[in-house]
Parts: C-alpha cells; sequence; structure tokens
C-alpha cells in the first residue's frame, strides 16, 4: 500500500514538473522574442572604455553567423608565445574598431 | 517497487532538466532588463543633450570586445573584401560580448552577482512582465524554487 | 592551414552562447590549456 501511495505521489510530482517545463518553454520563446524586438541600442566609446580601465580595445561588428577562431596558442620561434583571433563571414564584411581612451 | 525507482529517476531528470531551463530563462531575463534599462539611459541622455551623440562615438549592438593590455602588440591582416580578419597579439587578450559590456556599466542593476538594491530591483521589475517578476525577485536573493518547493517536499 | 576543433576553440556570432567566449578566455588565461 506504500508504494502504492509512493507511485501515485511520484505520478503527481512528474506531471507539475511537466508543467512547469512548459511554461518555463514558452517564457524563453516569448523572451527571446522581445530582446529581438529591442533595437538600435548603442552605447559609447566612453561606456566601453569605462569597461576596460585602460586596455586597448578593438570593438568588432559582423554579420550573423561570422566565425571566431582562435587557435590554442602555440609556441613561436622566439621562445614567444604567438596568441591569435580569425574572423571568417561568408554573407558580409566586417567592421572593427580599435578604441582607446586617447 | 520497481516503476516507483523509475519515476524517482524519470523526476530527477526533470528537476535537472528544469534547473538548466530556469538559469538560461535568468540569463534571458538578464539581457532584456539590461537592453530596456540602456534604451531609457540613451533616451535621457539624448533628451538632456538635446539630440543624439555623435555617429562615430557610439557603437551599435550586437558587438564583440577584444581588450588587451596597452603594451600588446597587434598585428592584423585584412583581406580586401573585409570578410576575413586575422589579429596576432604578442600578449594575452580577452573576448567579451555585448551583454557582459552591458553587465559591468551596471545595466543589469548587479542582478547577475545577486547584488541588488530594493530600489534597483523595483526598477528591474518594471522592465520585466508581471508574469516573470519572481524570476528576478530570486536572481536578487540567489534563492530558487526547487530548493524551497518539490526537492525538500520529497526528501 | 585548416584548424580542428582541438586545435581552436569556436565562436559564431549570433549563434554561440556567452560561455564559449569565456572558454575562449579561460583557454588564453590558462596558457593554451583547453
Amino acid at each position: 500500500k506504500e508504494v502504492i501511495n509512493r507511485l501515485r505521489y511520484l505520478e503527481a510530482e512528474i506531471e507539475d514538473l511537466e508543467l512547469k517545463e512548459k511554461e518555463l518553454d514558452q517564457q524563453k520563446l516569448w523572451l527571446q522574442q522581445s530582446i529581438k524586438n529591442i533595437t538600435f541600442s548603442y552605447v559609447t566609446h566612453e561606456d566601453i572604455c569605462n569597461c576596460f580601465n585602460g586596455d586597448t580595445l578593438l570593438a568588432i561588428q559582423a554579420p550573423c553567423g561570422t566565425q571566431l577562431e582562435v587557435p590554442i596558442p602555440e609556441m613561436g620561434q622566439n621562445g614567444q608565445k604567438k596568441y591569435q583571433i580569425n574572423l571568417k563571414s561568408h554573407s558580409g564584411p566586417i567592421h572593427v574598431l580599435l578604441i582607446n581612451r586617447e | 517497487a520497481q516503476e516507483c525507482q523509475n519515476l524517482e529517476m524519470e523526476k530527477q531528470r526533470r528537476i535537472e532538466r528544469i534547473k538548466q531551463k530556469r538559469a538560461q530563462l535568468q540569463e534571458l531575463l538578464l539581457q532584456q532588463i539590461a537592453f530596456k534599462n540602456l534604451v531609457q539611459r540613451n533616451e535621457q541622455n539624448e533628451q538632456q543633450n538635446l539630440g543624439p551623440p555623435a555617429l562615430n562615438s557610439t557603437i551599435q549592438l550586437p558587438f564583440l570586445i577584444v581588450n588587451t593590455s596597452k603594451r600588446t602588440i597587434i598585428d592584423c591582416s585584412i583581406s580586401s573584401d573585409k570578410f576575413e580578419y586575422l589579429f596576432n597579439f604578442d600578449n594575452t587578450f580577452e573576448i567579451h560580448d555585448d551583454i557582459e559590456v552591458l553587465k559591468r556599466m551596471g545595466m543589469s542593476f548587479g542582478l547577475e552577482a545577486g547584488k541588488c538594491s530594493s530600489e534597483d530591483l523595483k526598477t528591474a521589475k518594471s522592465l520585466v512582465p508581471k508574469a516573470l517578476e519572481s524570476y528576478v525577485s530570486d536572481m536578487c536573493t540567489g534563492s530558487s524554487w526547487v530548493n524551497q518547493g518539490l526537492l525538500l517536499s520529497s526528501t | 592551414s585548416c584548424l580542428t576543433p582541438r586545435t581552436a576553440l569556436l565562436y559564431k556570432f549570433n549563434g554561440s552562447p556567452s560561455k564559449s567566449l569565456k572558454d575562449i578566455n579561460n583557454m588564453i588565461k590558462g596558457g593554451g590549456q583547453k
């Protein structure tokens, strides 16, 4: 009898979880659409400089689907590690802007 | 009893899946709050400055930021059609997306770190639909209904 | 040269989550330990 009660209880719990999961899926879709609708947002160069105290900054704007590859750094001939970023777009030009406070 | 055991495992699987989906939803909520807060901030600045900022002083979202030390030497090769870029750095760098920049600007009121004043929490909630406000409160207190809800009762 | 996932970490604009960038940053910070 105890096991049967437990069974009924678990079935009810799983039904609750299923409803909760469906609700989360719907809310996620709604939020994704809502975020897409927020367009033409911009930040200023100063905003960005304030976030990365004194670094040299490259701002990259690229079409959807553009690939960014970062090879695992290898030791160069001169004993120094080489760090690389490779950008490849198949649908439009990529815009890169150098930003620093000066 | 075997069926019970199977249902227990099914329940745990679902709870794990819900936890992940809940985390994804909270990340999306952070984005929504940050974007809407940015739009409001820009509108207020434009009203104060009687117009939008100069085009060459702003960057449209979405974008990525590569940041590296000021001393780093960057060598850049660009294809003629600008479809391909190759950067060589002689030092380490970091790459961040625009959401990370907005978080650093405070556009998500520190919700991602669970540090949010009651005033900011109120403003943040006003930027999301009423049905999702409870998630925002949970982010602020760092709690989640799974800890409070079924898991505890079933143990 | 053709790069394979084991020799490079990849990110796709409007296609990869922010976590992919965190993985890249951790790899670079770790001196190339993937």
